[in-house]
């Protein structure tokens, strides 16, 4: 992994007596092939990278008995400050229901984590009302009324003939009638390249002003999930995070990548397809997980 | 842009960049460099615009090292083809785009729903099988996936199907009991279809990273795979990962899925995705 291998590498350049820049910079290319190997977003590991020479060169990492370890202990340092706090906490709005809207690419996990983020609410107290706005994919509302009824959690649903924003204001309109205190809407997955339906969203977000718009990422995304994240945080100011199917044993770069380009906090993960599987995100736990 | 301009040290630098932001990965993208760099030397190749020709049959060669992709759908015989691959890659879809491919080739097509675990996965399916026109093999929730894909088979032998496309659950490659229920589904065809002619294609979402390579790896040692395909190559993701898994495995891609639609299916082009990895 990469401690053994910056150690490896300090050994060899310690034999030649005192360390120089460039050999800090030679030992820093293997951070960056580390964090590209992890699916780390090209950009941000070079700019990650930079950062840590500045720390490495400012700390004077030369002068160390140890450099390897105090360079390891600089990028695990590095990685969870970039990767925020742990984060379980949904903002409340201050005029109930609070409206959870759950956005991102296709099979990322978002009619899943709709469920189990309601479920995780009602662990708590809450009475969450889930809103069915996929009308495109086969089975979508289905898919969600099943999770309901697992939960014992109730479904909003107008069926597929209905547009998404009539029912996001009409599930609104039903959660206030009901006393819901959160509303939870399943959206259809887009590409972000997908005007039309970026736009749905929009509209979306104007007619039931979500306090909370979650973009739900799948965890084992490459190169293209700074493209993904950027433009949804562009179109619609997402709020938070969701990265899911973390149970795989994909390093999980993507979850940097997003951070590093949003700055949303990653607010919950999927570690399981049951729908107890939702887990506060632990940045000391991902940075670990990055470096392999 | 990068292959416009002087062969230089910049060149094979940002050609390496270029590699690795299409998830290329960065030993395949360092294998790819080196070639290029010592067909310049010895081509003795100042102009990119030349490499760019030897870039994509370089990379075409890595892609069809293992055969040529295509499904083979034999006649006069049933022919088997089981979708398998991570949560969410696309299979299911797939499977209603084949469905409508077969059929309108004339072929009697028969579906297997043996993902009986996730919630409306069945349903999914049957919806599929509507459009189409075919029928779909289904038992409740929970049953035996390998149940499922036995009476399939038995169905698929009693009404002289050409086609029969089996549909599995989405799983977790380090997921050992969902790895080896897979195992079992393959033995099932193995031992109850063993004249038929069957295809295990791995579904992969062009999106997904290097774990696409720990994907490959782990569902081919669960089953003998015979080739994969490439969804959702419509978005902004260059899918580069697979020439890491071609190189290594030798699977072909088979086809690719450029959208949501049942038309959205096509074969896979090594010299056109080879060229769209620099768009
Ligand atoms: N192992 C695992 N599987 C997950 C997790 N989250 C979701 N899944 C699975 O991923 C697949 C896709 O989940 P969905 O909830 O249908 O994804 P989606 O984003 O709603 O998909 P679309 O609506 O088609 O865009 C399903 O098989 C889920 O069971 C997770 O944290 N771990
Ligand atoms: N844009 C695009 N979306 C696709 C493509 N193929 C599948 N999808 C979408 O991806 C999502 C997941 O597709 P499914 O067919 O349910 O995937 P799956 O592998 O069967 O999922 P699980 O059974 O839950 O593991 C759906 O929203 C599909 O419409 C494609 O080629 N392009
Ligand atoms: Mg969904
Ligand atoms: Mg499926």
């Amino acid at each position: 992994n990469l401690a053994d291998k910056l150690q490896n590498i300090f050994a060899k350049l310690k034999g030649k007596g005192r360390l120089s820049e460039a050999d800090v910079t030679a030992a820093l290319r293997e951070v960056r092939v580390a964090l590209l190997e992890a699916d780390v977003s090209y950009k941000v590991a070079k700019d990650f990278v930079a950062r840590i020479k500045e720390r490495a060169v400012g700390e004077d990492v030369m002068k160390s008995l140890t450099p390897g370890q105090q360079v390891v202990k600089i990028v695990n340092e590095e990685l969870i400050a970039l990767m925020g706090p742990e984060q379980a906490k949904l903002k409340v709005s201050s005029k109930p229901p609070t409206v959870v809207l759950m956005v991102g690419l296709q099979g990322s996990g978002k009619t899943t984590s709709s469920a189990k983020i309601a479920l995780y609410l009602k662990g708590q107290g809450k009475r969450p009302l889930l809103a069915a706005a996929d009308i495109y994919r086969p089975a979508a509302i289905k898919q969600l009324q099943v999770l309901g009824e697992k939960t014992g959690i109730p479904v909003f649903s107008l069926g597929d003939q209905v547009s998404p924003v009539e029912i996001s204001k009409q599930a609104l309109a039903e959660a206030q009638s009901h006393g819901n205190d959160y509303l939870i809407i399943d959206t259809a997955g887009r590409l972000q390249i997908n005007e039309e339906l970026m736009n749905e969203l929009s509209d979306i977000r104007a007619a039931v002003n979500p306090t909370e718009i979650l973009l739900v990422v799948d965890a084992m995304l490459g190169q293209d999930a700074v493209n993904v994240a950027a433009a949804f945080h562009e179109k619609l100011t997402v709020s938070g995070i969701v990265l899911t199917k973390l149970d795989g044993d994909t390093r999980g770069g993507a979850a940097l990548s997003v951070k590093a380009v949003t700055g949303c906090p990653i607010k919950f993960t999927g570690i399981g397809e049951k729908l107890d599987g939702l887990e506060p995100f632990y940045p000391d736990r991902m940075a670990s997980r990055i470096l392999g | 842009a990068v292959f416009s301009g002087a062969v230089d040290d910049d060149f094979f630098e940002e050609l390496e960049d270029a590699l690795i932001c299409a998830d290329v990965g960065v030993n395949s993208s360092l294998q790819l460099v080196d070639v290029l760099r010592k067909r310049a030397k010895k081509d003795h190749i100042k102009e990119r615009q030349e490499l760019w020709q030897v870039m994509q049959e370089e990379i075409t060669a890595m892609l069809t090292a293992g055969g040529d992709g295509e499904i083979v759908i034999e006649p006069d015989k049933l022919n088997i083809l089981v979708l398998t691959g991570v949560n969410g890659a696309g299979k299911t879809t797939t499977i209603g785009k084949l469905a409508a491919l077969y059929t309108g080739q004339g072929k009697k097509v028969l579906l297997a729903a043996a993902d009986t675990f996730r919630a409306a996965a069945a349903e999914q399916l049957a919806t599929w099988a509507e459009r189409a026109g075919v029928s779909c093999i289904r038992q409740e929730e929970g049953a035996d996936p390998a149940a499922v894909v036995y009476d399939a088979i038995q169905a698929a032998q009693a009404r002289h199907v050409d086609v029969l496309l089996v549909d599995t659950a989405g799983r977790l490659q380090n997921k050992t009991n969902l790895m080896n229920e897979l195992s079992k589904i393959g033995r099932v065809i193995d031992n109850n279809a063993a004249e038929a002619h069957t295809e295990k294609l791995l579904v992969l979402d062009a999106g997904i990273g290097q774990n696409a390579i720990s994907q490959a790896r782990l569902f081919g040692e669960a089953v003998e795979l015979t080739g994969l395909i490439l969804t959702k190559l419509d978005g902004t993701a260059k899918g580069g990962a697979v020439i890491g898994i071609v190189n290594e495995s030798g699977l072909p891609v088979k086809m690719i899925g450029v959208g949501e639609k049942t038309e959205d299916l096509r074969p896979f082009q090594p010299a056109d995705f080879a060229a769209a990895l620099f768009n």
